[in-house]
C-alpha cells in the first residue's frame, strides 16, 4: 500500500513444482471438500479445493475473459467461469468498486494484464516452470523474463508463510500504521465471508472459501489461517471477501453470497473483477503451437511430421531427408538434384531442380546438370557429357544397344516361326488336293451312260419289280 | 434484470475509502 519496490529481491517463498501426476496420494483431478465448522462457537460453511499440477489446471481470469481488466469490466464469477470451462471458480483479486479497476498485479495465462508497480501487497503466482511463489515481489521480479509468471494475482495479508501464521508481519509490511482509524486492523479481525489461495506441502494448490457476512457471520483472518494450517497449507494469502466471496462449482453458484439483491428477500452474487479458476489441464502452449489439439493436457499433433510435447518440432523420420532436403510440415522438401520421400534418389536423366520437377531444356535431348539444369552442348551440336554423368550416359547407351539387340532377335525369331508356319500350311494344302484327285474313295454316281443303266442299277431295278422273289 | 443484481452492500475493505492510497 505504501511503498513501491522497483528492484531487488523481497520477502517471498518459492515452492518447487510438484512432480507430474500420477503422484501417490494425489488425485489428478481437483478435489472439492465442503465443511461446516465451528469457529469460536459460530458455525461457518465453506469449501476447500486441492488442485494437483496447478501449472496446467489453474488460471487467473479477467472478468468475462481477456481484456476485462483493460475495459474495467465487472462480472459474476459464473459469467466469467462458464465460458472458460472452469470446474471450480472463486472470486480473485481486489478491485475498485466504483470503476471496476483491477488492483495489484494480474498475470493471466502468461499475459501481464495489470501491474501494481511494485506496491507491497501479498502476491500468489505460478512461474513458467511450475514454481509456486507466495509473498512480496518487487516490480523487477514481477517482470522477470527468464522464468516469468504464468499466473499471478494480488491479495491483502500474507496469512501463512512457510507453515507459520504471518498476519502480524503482514500488517506491518502492508502499512497498517498509515491507515486511518485502524481500518486495516478491523479488516483483519472482523468476521466476514473470506477467500484465500495457497499451497500445501505436496505442492497442491489450495483454494479456500467461507460463507459469511461482515460483522455478523463468517471468520476473521486469524481463524482462516488456523483452519488452513490444519489442512497442511504451507503458504497462503487472503483474497477479496465480504460480498465478493463467491464459490462456483461446475458453473453453478455453490455458496451463499452476503450481498442483498434489489429485493432484500434474496441474496445475489456480486459482479467482481478477476476470478481464480480450476479447469481441465491446459497444454503448453495452450494452442499446441497451432499444430495440434489439446486433449487432457497433452498435445495431439496434426499431420504426419509435427512432433514434440508442444507440436513444435518437425520430424521426417530417422533418415532426416538424407541430408539432401528440408523437413517441412508436408514432408521432405528435397534440394535440387534429389527426389523421393526421403530425398535419397538422384534425379533421373532429363530432369533437374528441387524434387526433380523440371525437365531439362537441352538440345538433342542431352542430359543436364541435375541441380542447375545447365546444358553442356558444343557448337557442332554434339553432347559433351559432363564428367560426372559420363558413366550414367554410358550405362544408358549400353542399355539402349542391348535393348535393340534383344528386340531384333525376338523379331527375327518371330519371322522365322511365321515363315515355317506358312510353308507348312502351303505344303499341307497341296498334299490334300493331290490325295482327293487320286484317292480310293472318290465316288461319282452316274445316272446313265449312253442311254443304258449300269449292270448293278439294272439288277436293283428288276428286284424292285418282283415283290415275291425269295 | 434488477431482481438478480447485487446491491454491493457487504463491503469489506482493507483500506479506508475516505482517502486514496498515497506513497511514502
Amino acid at each position: 500500500d505504501c511503498a513501491r519496490v522497483r528492484a531487488g529481491s523481497l520477502e517471498h517463498e518459492s515452492w518447487p513444482p510438484p512432480p507430474p501426476p500420477p503422484t501417490p496420494g494425489v488425485s489428478p483431478h481437483p478435489v472439492v471438500r465442503a465443511f461446516v465448522s465451528h469457529f469460536s462457537g459460530r458455525a461457518v460453511a465453506g469449501h476447500l479445493t486441492r488442485v494437483a499440477a496447478p501449472l496446467r489446471t489453474f488460471s487467473v481470469l479477467e472478468p468475462r475473459g481477456p481484456g476485462g481488466c483493460a475495459q474495467r469490466r465487472r462480472a459474476t464469477v459464473e459469467d466469467t467461469a462458464v465460458p472458460a470451462g472452469c470446474r471450480v471458480a472463486q472470486n480473485g483479486g481486489f478491485f475498485r468498486m466504483g470503476t471496476g479497476e483491477c488492483l495489484g498485479n494480474v498475470v493471466s495465462d502468461g499475459r501481464r494484464v495489470s501491474s501494481s508497480g511494485g506496491l507491497q501487497n501479498a502476491q500468489f503466482g505460478i512461474r513458467r516452470d511450475g514454481t509456486l511463489v507466495t509473498g512480496y515481489l518487487s516490480e523487477e521480479e514481477v517482470l522477470d523474463t527468464v522464468n516469468p509468471f504464468i499466473q499471478l494475482l494480488s491479495g491483502v495479508v500474507w496469512l501463512i508463510r512457510n507453515g507459520s501464521i504471518y498476519i502480524n508481519e503482514s500488517q506491518a509490511i502492508e502499512c497498517d500504521e498509515t491507515q486511518e482509524t485502524g481500518s486495516f486492523s478491523k479488516f483483519v479481525n472482523v468476521i466476514s465471508a473470506r477467500t484465500a489461495v495457497g499451497h500445501d506441502r505436496k505442492g497442491q494448490l489450495v483454494l479456500f472459501h467461507a460463507d459469511g457476512q461482515t460483522e455478523q457471520r463468517g471468520i476473521n483472518l486469524w481463524e482462516m489461517a488456523e483452519f488452513l494450517l490444519g489442512q497442511d497449507v504451507v503458504n497462503a494469502i487472503n483474497l477479496d471477501g465480504g460480498g465478493s466471496a463467491t464459490f462456483v462449482l461446475n458453473g453453478t453458484l455453490a455458496s451463499y453470497p452476503s450481498d442483498h439483491c434489489q429485493d432484500n428477500m434474496w441474496r445475489c452474487p456480486r459482479h467482481v473483477s478477476t476470478v481464480v479458476c480450476v479447469h481441465e489441464p491446459h497444454c503448453q502452449p495452450p494452442d499446441c503451437s497451432g499444430h495440434g489439439t489439446c486433449v487432457d493436457g497433452h498435445c495431439e499433433c496434426t499431420g504426419h511430421f509435427w512432433r514434440g510435447t508442444a507440436c513444435n518440432e518437425l520430424d521426417c523420420g530417422p533418415s532426416n531427408c538424407s541430408q539432401h532436403g528440408l523437413c517441412t510440415e508436408t514432408g521432405c522438401h528435397c534440394d535440387a538434384g534429389w527426389m523421393g520421400s526421403n530425398c535419397s534418389e538422384e534425379c533421373p536423366l532429363g530432369w533437374y531442380g528441387p524434387g526433380c520437377q523440371r525437365p531439362c531444356q537441352c538440345e538433342h535431348q542431352c542430359p543436364c546438370d541435375p541441380q542447375t539444369g545447365n546444358c553442356s552442348v558444343s557448337q557442332v551440336k554434339q553432347c559433351l557429357w559432363p564428367a560426372e554423368s559420363t558413366s550414367r550416359a554410358g550405362e544408358m547407351a549400353f542399355f539402349t544397344r542391348t535393348t535393340w539387340l534383344v528386340l531384333t532377335l525376338v523379331l527375327v525369331f518371330l519371322l522365322l516361326i511365321s515363315t515355317v508356319a506358312n510353308v507348312s500350311l502351303l505344303l499341307g494344302s497341296r498334299a490334300e488336293r493331290n490325295r482327293h484327285l487320286g484317292g480310293e474313295y472318290a465316288y461319282h454316281p452316274l445316272q446313265e451312260m449312253n442311254g443304258e443303266l449300269l449292270a448293278t442299277e439294272k439288277d436293283q431295278t428288276e428286284e424292285s419289280h418282283s415283290p415275291f422273289k425269295d | 434484470l434488477g431482481s438478480r443484481v447485487s446491491r454491493d452492500d457487504d463491503l469489506l475493505l482493507p483500506y479506508s475509502r475516505a482517502r486514496a492510497r498515497t506513497l511514502r
